[in-house]
Formats: C-alpha cells, structure tokens, sequence
C-alpha cells in the first residue's frame, strides 16, 4: 500500500545522506505506476504528478524527516481537489419539471441508474416521472417499465417512434400532470457515432435539462478521457455518475473524466438494487485510487 | 516519433504511452519495450523497423499466451474437428457465457446463435439470467432474430432449473449447439460466483462434458481490472475463451494481454457493433492494428 511502498522507498534513500529533487521525481515515478494501474489516464497522471512535484519540492519536503509522510499528504489533498469537493445537490430548473438528462456509452448502467435515481429523490420527496427514450435496445422499453414498477415511478413509454418525441411528450406530460422531476434515460451510444450524438444533441435541446449525467462504468480503462471529451465537448454534461464500484476495480477512470470535463462526480453504484447509489465522497475513491 | 529516426530512449518512451494508453498496463507495455531494446541492441532499428519490430513483439506475445494450454479451444477451428451436420454426435456442444454487467453477454449470444445457425446448425439459446429486469425478453429478440430456439424460465426462477430444462431440451431434439446466456455478475460477489458453478454442476447432470466452451465476455472500454475480472472467474470455472465487445468505439482492448500472459486465456471473438453481424472471429492482426491506429 501507498503508504509502506513511499516510506521504504524514501527510508532507503535517507541512507545515503539529505534527499534531492531526483528522489522525489524517483518516488513519483513509482506513485505513476500505482496510478496507471488504478486506470488514471496516462496523460491525466502526468499533470497530477507535475503538480504534486511543484507542492512537494515548495512545501521542502528535501528537509522534511517524514518525507514519505508528506509527499503522501500532498499527494492526497492535490487527488482531493481535483476530485472535487464535497458533495452538491443537483441543480434544480426554475420551473417544473426539473429534467435530469442520463447519457454514456453501451452497458455503462444508465437504465439502472435512471430507476435509482428516481428512488433516491422519491425518497427526499419528489415526485419523479421517467421516460424511456431508448427504442432501439431490445426491450429496454420493458427494463424501464419494470424497473419503474420496483421503485413504484410512472414510466412515460411507446407514446412515440422516435427517442426526439418520447422525450418531447413525456416533458409535456410531466408539465401539465405537475411532475416536479423527469429523469430521462436514452440509448447506450458511442462518441464517435456522429449520428446518434447529433441525436442527443438535439434531445437535449428540446428538453433543457438542468443536468445532463455522463453515466460511467467505474471499470473503464484509459479510453474514459476519449469518451468523456466527447460528450462533454459535443454536449455538455453537467455531472457524472460512476458506476458498479461495489466491484474491486480502483476507478481512476474517474479521475480522469473530472480531470477532462472539469464536472463533479455526483454518485456511485454500488450494486444492482435500485436503492445502490451513493452521494460521491472524494476521500473515499481517493483512498481506493491510491490502493 | 514512432518510426520516424532511429529507436532511443526518448522513442521507447513514447512506445510505452501509446502501449499503456491502450490499455496493456505498465507490466506488459514495459515488458515488451524490453523485448524492443534488446532487439535493437542486436541491430539497431530504424524508422518502419521500430513499428514493425513492435508488431512481431505483439505478435509474439499473443502467440504465447495461447500457447501450452491444455484445453486445445482452436480444435473449434480445426477442419478435422468441423463437426458435420448429420454427423449427430449424442449430445449438443455446450457454451456458457460469463462476464460482469453490461459487458455484452446477451447481445454476443445472439450473434453467435445466428453465426452458427447460419452454417447449417441447430441452435439453442438457454435464457438463464433469471434476475435482471427483461433479460429474457431481451434475449428472446435476439432468438427471433437469428431464427433460433430458446428455453426460458419465469422471471425470478432458478437459472439452474432453466440449464437443466434448456440441455434436457437439447438433447431430446437433437440440438446441435448450445449457448448458455447467464447474468451480469461481479467477480467479487462471492455468492454469483457460487452460482456460477452450481451451473456447471447442473449442466454435466445432462451432458457430462458441458460445457464444452466457456466465454468471458470483457467490455473493450475495461482498464486493468479485466486482469481481476479473469482471475476471478477463471476460479468458478475455465474459461476457454474471451470475448471482448466493443471495439467499434475508440478503446484498444489492451488489457487481453496481460490476461493472457498471466491466464494463458485466447481471444476467440471480437464484438464490433450492436448488430447481428457485428461479431468476428479473432486475427492477432486485428490488436496490433488497432494499437497503432
Ligand atoms: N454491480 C452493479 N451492477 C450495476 C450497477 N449499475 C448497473 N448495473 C448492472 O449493469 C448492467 C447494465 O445496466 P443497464 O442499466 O442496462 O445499462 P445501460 O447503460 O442502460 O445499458 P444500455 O442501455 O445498453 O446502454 C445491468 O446488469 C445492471 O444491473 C452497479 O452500480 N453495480
Ligand atoms: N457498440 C457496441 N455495443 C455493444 C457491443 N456488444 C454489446 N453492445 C451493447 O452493449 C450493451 C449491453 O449489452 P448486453 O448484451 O445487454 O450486455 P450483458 O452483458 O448481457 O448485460 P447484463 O446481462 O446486464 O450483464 C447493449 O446496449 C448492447 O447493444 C459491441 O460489440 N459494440
Ligand atoms: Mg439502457
Ligand atoms: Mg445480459
């Protein structure tokens, strides 16, 4: 663990007299790896070290008698504020309904997380009502549906035939059956599908959402920049929710994603029941991050 | 740049990003820009030597990984081993299909269900993920679609019930394939694993060999933890192959090689798209490609 690899690192080197600069940037190299194999980006974990280069040489860590102790400090404060701070509320629309637009790649959990985040706000007294605006998925129609019935939430569903009018109508009926919220799941599509990211595109024109949520899968590897860029460029999100992180994989996908559309992490999943999400904690993944 | 003067620090340097950026992790990537260093102490390497050089090293590696295992999967691919319709072998050839949620089981068996069905065999499709809403009504499209049968239970019912109904089904008529469709699992929740090999147990109650093949399907966005995903599910059961999805997007699919360094486990397909035809049998060719593209 971090902790023991930096201070048997560090302890070998006092051996030899005070600490340089080469031994910090040496240590670095050996946090990178721990990085790299958390699934931090290879150019994200570059600029992260750079900085906490920057902090530990300033902060005189040279001088320090518990190096190690300080450059992970620093180490963890920097992953912190990167990571965002504290946890926020979700932006509420002036006037009803709130939309809450959910996009991301294939699988990445966005019909799930459509249900439980209905839960999640039925439960602090809102009255959502979601809408299944993936006609294309085999019966993700009817996984919306039943997944609406076990949080016990009206689904706006098969009143249309394209994903534009669902969204358009269930806005619509949301409006005048004074919905406060509508949570709008979409189809699992990639980035560099042109046609379908003109498709969300226009989705959330029409419905003007006061989130749009990148729904992540919390096991993504170094390709979580290309993605996230993408939607964040060609879209705008507003926050992601990091996904099936009840699993052991380290998440520094997350890291990644933060670090390249400058959103905050608002929730993780925690598993497969519809009550599993949980407000994001930075500390939490930073600890999991580092191992 | 890559393949632009003679290979130095600098180029290694750079080979190890692209290597890690798609996916290889630091092990395997510093591993093979070793292989590469000591190639070209050799002889040094020089422009397309470099890319070249690195395409025989990945070559090499994939090779390897397939290599001394003592499953022989590629008999699959072995004419001698074609199996003949008509040739009515007593049971059916059974495959299970693993993998964590969401990493394209369901829509992987339905384009093998019409690849084969499509070569003259009769397909049954075996609708065991009992537990996630619409799984089966998920599947029974992709039945219809490949022109296939399939055996389902009620939602909430026992998947080993609807194995043990699917291979009873299949041997009676004579099935000539079988593809086991199960649910998303985590590798770390104890309990789905149990489940898992309680499958194996059912299934061997009628076909004493199944299953024949055991697929891993890896979502091609997966980071390192494919590496545990495999590990992990290589302890339930041996998996015989991997499927990685998803390739159509802009992930490299990297991480196959540390899983099959460390597992000695074969890609066998590669998931290109939502679409029936979106499936092709695996090429080594086709990684390093996509590596350097
Ligand atoms: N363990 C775990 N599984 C999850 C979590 N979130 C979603 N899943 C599972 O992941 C799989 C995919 O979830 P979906 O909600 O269908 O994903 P999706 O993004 O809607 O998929 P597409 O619509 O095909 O793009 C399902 O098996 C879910 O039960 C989570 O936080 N933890
Ligand atoms: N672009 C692309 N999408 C794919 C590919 N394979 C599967 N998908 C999509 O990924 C999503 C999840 O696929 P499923 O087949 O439901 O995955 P699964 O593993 O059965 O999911 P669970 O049963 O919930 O664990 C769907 O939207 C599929 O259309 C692929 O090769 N390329
Ligand atoms: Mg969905
Ligand atoms: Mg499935």
């Amino acid at each position: 663990e971090l902790t023991e690899k930096l201070d048997g690192f560090f302890s070998k080197l006092k051996g030899r007299g005070k600490l340089t600069e080469q031994d910090v940037k040496a240590a670095l190299r050996e946090v990178r790896r721990i990085l790299l194999e958390a699934d931090v980006n290879f150019r994200v974990a570059k600029e992260f070290l750079k900085k906490v280069e920057e902090r530990a040489i300033g902060e005189e860590v040279l001088k320090s008698i518990t190096p190690a102790q300080q450059v992970i400090k620093i180490i963890h404060d920097e992953l912190i504020e990167l990571l965002g701070d504290n946890w926020t509320q979700l932006k509420r629309s002036k006037e009803p309904p709130t939309v809450y637009l959910m996009v991301g790649l294939q699988g990445s959990g966005k019909t799930t997380t459509t249900g439980k985040l209905g839960n999640y706000l039925k439960k602090r007294g809102m009255r959502p009502l979601l809408a299944a605006c993936d006609l294309q998925r085999p019966a993700a129609i009817d996984q919306l549906e039943r997944v609406g019935e076990q949080v016990g939430l009206q689904v706006v569903s098969r009143v249309a035939d394209t994903p534009l009018e669902v969204a358009r109508l269930a806005k619509k009926r949301a409006r005048s059956e004074g919905w406060d919220t509508l949570i709008v799941d979409t189809a699992g599509r990639l980035h560099v599908d042109d046609a379908l990211m003109e498709e969300l595109a226009q989705i959330k024109e029409e419905l003007h959402p006061a989130e749009v949520l990148f729904v992540a899968d919390g096991m993504t590897g170094q390709d979580a920049v290309n993605s996230a860029q993408a939607f964040s460029e060609r879209l705008g999100i507003t926050g992601v929710v990091l996904t099936k992180m009840d699993g052991d994989a380290r998440g520094g996908a997350a890291l990644s994603i933060r670090h390249v559309t400058g959103q905050p992490i608002r929730f993780t999943g925690m598993g497969e029941k519809l009550d599993a999400l949980e407000e994001f904690h930075p500390s939490r993944l930073a600890d999991r991050i580092l191992g | 740049a890559v393949g632009a003067g003679k290979l130095d620090e600098d180029v290694l340097e750079e080979i190890e990003e692209i290597l890690i950026t798609a996916d290889l992790g630091v092990e395997t990537s510093m591993e093979l820009c070793e292989r590469l260093r000591k190639r070209s102490q050799v002889k040094t390497l020089v422009g397309d030597e470099v890319l070249i050089a690195i395409q025989e090293i990945l070559e090499d590696m994939l090779e390897e990984n397939t290599s001394g295992r003592p499953v022989d999967t590629d008999e699959e691919d072995d004419p001698e081993n074609e199996r003949e319709i008509g040739d009515s072998p007593a049971t059916p050839h059974v495959t299970f299909i693993i993998g964590v949620n969401g990493s394209g089981k369901t829509t992987s068996i339905g384009k093998l269900a019409n690849y084969y069905s499509r070569q003259g065999e009769k397909v049954l499709i075996v609708a065991a993920d009992t537990f996630r809403s619409a799984a089966v009504e998920q599947l029974s499209v992709w039945a219809e679609r490949a022109d296939v049968e399939i055996t389902r239970g009620v939602t909430g019912a026992d998947p080993g019930a609807v194995v043990f109904d699917g291979l009873q089904s299949a041997v009676s008529r004579g099935i000539d394939r079988v593809f086991v469709d199960t649910a998303g699992r985590l590798h770390t929740n104890v309990n789905l694993m149990r489940e898992l090999e309680k499958l194996d147990r059912v299934a061997k109650k009628i076909v004493p060999d199944a299953p024949h093949e055991v697929y891993l399907v890896i979502d091609g966005t997966t980071g390192q933890n494919g590496i545990s995903q495999a590990k992990r599910f290589m302890e339930s059961l041996p998996i015989t192959g991997l499927i990685v999805t998803k390739l159509d997007g802009t992930a490299k699919g990297g991480v196959i090689l540390p899983i099959g360094r460390e597992l000695k486990i074969p890609v066998k397909w590669i998931g290109l798209g939502e679409g029936m035809e979106d499936l092709v049998p695996y090429a080594p060719e086709f990684v390093v490609r996509a590596i350097f593209a």
